[in-house]
């Protein structure tokens, strides 16, 4: 645990305002290293809980919670004399206010964790995962054994909505077998948390139309063409595809995670990689349909041009895109 | 490796900085390679369809509190999936209805309670709901672990 103490950070000035440790803690049995940071509570560590923190993906770092909404600096991009360096102050807002805050890199393969065996170790499913943070979770309290009759929280969000309750029942079902240390879990928390495959893969359409990003008259008529608003699974080629494929056309250009926001870098950056969003298995499906659309749209005008002797002009700055056209 | 729209330099250029990688204690590139925000190595599969039966099982059989929060402005998980699940899939009696819940008297959501599971929104905010409510978040993540309303 004294090994793991951190000092300072690099980018804050200053005394820490409660104690910060970070380090890896090795489970299983193949060389994997998952990583934590932990920061205990400015008010008194001992009497607050400790909770647990998961960002999702899947594959996603923690280190998302940590720098960009609860952890407990603010980071600032700065300009410094050797080129852009990071800024970090005191976040008025941070979770360990009130909570011993414990963020985790999971599964290994993801963020700072990692595997001594490589790649073959970064294969893995929604059960795997469950079980090597729950093992992490009881080595982590055999090595902080202050914090082992604290409450404990399991908190994530997004994909974590299967993490963390796929972890809670791990810990629960682990502390009736007799799994020491006992953990004492009273709760859990999650942010818009993916769930369930068809219930989420139906939640857009009237998302959309609730906040006005298509008309009720086309909310109406998807509802109607798609068996009474099963949208989730509509069959390629259909009616019901071919208007969700207009749904996406209308939304495409705003930011996916927050409809009010900018999307930074906009609709029209191309860095010529596949998407890995995997925000939502219906989300991801209705996307990749209207994506697929859109390249036969592009491949059928390409080839009509070269037939009357035209140069293909570069996509993305000759042609109309979508975000533009909702621009 | 990035989410679209989604800006990252600030943790990128942090957590592959050797003086800070060697400060947390973590490995260092040479080792691990870069910090990436998601992950390019991970084969993950999903192999659990609904959580649904978990919740239940976790707060009904096991006596877990939960909350279950949504910024309801995302697009990508959106408040109208958590909404339909949590009112109508977890076959438990709503036991204080939907109502709004204030921060310095003024609404910062709604929420609706399910015996031992509770959810809630957040007005105005995204995916990360901490990034763009800093204030209401704190204050609802302090009242759920205090057993507050």
């Amino acid at each position: 645990k004294q090994n793991d103490l951190i000092d300072a950070v690099p980018g804050f000035d200053g005394e820490l305002p409660s104690k910060h440790y970070g380090g890896y803690i090795p489970v299983g049995t193949s060389g994997k290293r998952l990583y934590y940071y932990f920061v205990e509570a400015e008010t008194d560590p001992s009497e607050a809980p400790v909770v647990l923190w998961l960002n999702g993906g899947p594959g996603c770092s923690s280190f998302d919670g940590f720098v960009y909404e609860h952890g407990p600096f603010n980071f600032r991009l700065a300009d410094t004399k050797a080129g852009q360096g990071v800024k970090l102050t005191l976040n008025s807002y941070a979770w360990n206010k009130v909570a011993n805050m414990l963020f985790l890199d999971s599964p290994a393969g993801v963020g700072l964790s990692y595997s001594e065996a490589g790649p073959r170790d970064y294969r893995t499913d929604d059960l795997v995962t469950a079980a090597d943070a729950e093992e992490f979770l009881r080595k982590w309290f055999t090595r902080y054994t202050q914090f082992q009759s604290s409450r404990f929280f399991i908190s994530g969000e997004s994909y974590a909505g299967m993490y963390v309750p796929n972890l809670a029942r791990a810990v629960v079902e682990g502390n009736e077998d007799g799994a020491e240390p006992y953990i004492n879990i009273e709760g859990y928390l999650i942010g818009n948390a993916v769930t369930d495959t068809e219930v989420d893969g139906n939640a857009l359409p009237l998302f959309a139309a609730g906040k006005s990003l298509i008309s009720q008259a086309q909310y109406d008529t998807l509802w109607k063409r798609c068996d009474g608003g099963n949208f989730w699974n509509a069959s390629a080629g259909c009616e019901c595809d071919e208007l969700l494929d207009d749904l996406v056309d209308a939304v495409s250009a705003l930011n996916v995670y927050d409809v009010l926001e900018p999307c930074y870098l906009g609709p029209n950056y191309d860095d010529g990689e596949e998407d890995q969003d995997d925000e939502g298995e219906g989300w991801a499906k209705v996307q990749g349909a209207a994506k697929k659309k859109k390249q036969a749209r592009l491949n059928s005008l390409q080839k009509a041009l070269k037939s009357h002797g035209r140069k293909w002009p570069v996509v993305g700055s000759a042609l109309p895109r979508v975000g533009e056209r909702v621009h | 490796l990035t989410p679209p729209c989604t800006d990252a330099r600030a943790a990128s250029l942090w957590l592959n900085d050797d003086a800070v990688r060697s400060a947390i204690h973590a490995a260092p590139k040479q080792v691990i390679g870069e910090w990436t925000l998601c992950s390019n190595h991970l084969f993950y599969t999903r192999v659990v369809p609904s959580l649904i039966p978990t919740h239940k099982s976790l707060t009904q059989k096991h006596g877990l509190r939960a909350l279950i929060y949504s910024g309801d402005h995302d697009m990508a998980v959106p408040h109208t999936g958590s909404e339909v699940w949590t009112s109508t899939k977890l076959d438990a009696p709503e036991t204080a209805p939907w109502r709004p819940w204030m921060v310095a008297s003024q609404v910062a959501g709604y929420v609706v309670d399910y015996g031992s599971l509770s959810y809630a929104t957040v007005k105005g905010a995204g995916h990360m709901v901490p990034t763009n409510k800093p204030k209401e978040s704190l204050t609802m993540f302090k009242r759920f672990l205090d057993g507050e309303p």
